[in-house]
């Protein structure tokens, strides 16, 4: 269970590398050189992740994104 | 549903997403 949070934290920060506390958007673009993922891609994640859909990503709603995606995945 | 469709496509894109954190944090190539 901690290494799950120091994980979260972990990722969150590789995301707010400004240490502001919460990712924006251009946060997750910047993001865009660095993984293989495509800026539409990114923008789906933030727009899932941001469940109050406030533009702000907080610590909680990065967490419960990334344990939904490790607990959560549905069994087809 | 669409909804449904949409949902899980994003859960497709989240999986994508993490995924490529953990293999950035681990320096796997």
């Amino acid at each position: 269970q901690n290494t799950i949070l120091e994980k979260t934290h972990e990722f969150f920060q590789m995301c707010d590398i400004e240490n502001k506390g919460f990712i924006n958007r251009r946060d997750m673009q910047r993001l865009n050189g660095e993984l293989p993922l495509s800026a539409d891609e990114l923008e789906n994640v933030f727009d899932t992740l941001d469940s109050d859909s406030n533009g702000y990503l907080t610590l909680s709603e990065f967490s419960s994104g990334f344990s939904e995606f490790l607990f959560g995945r549905k069994i087809s | 549903d669409p909804n449904m469709k949409a949902g899980a496509a994003n859960e497709g894109v989240l999986a994508n997403f993490f995924n490529s954190l953990l293999s950035k944090k681990t320096g796997a190539p």
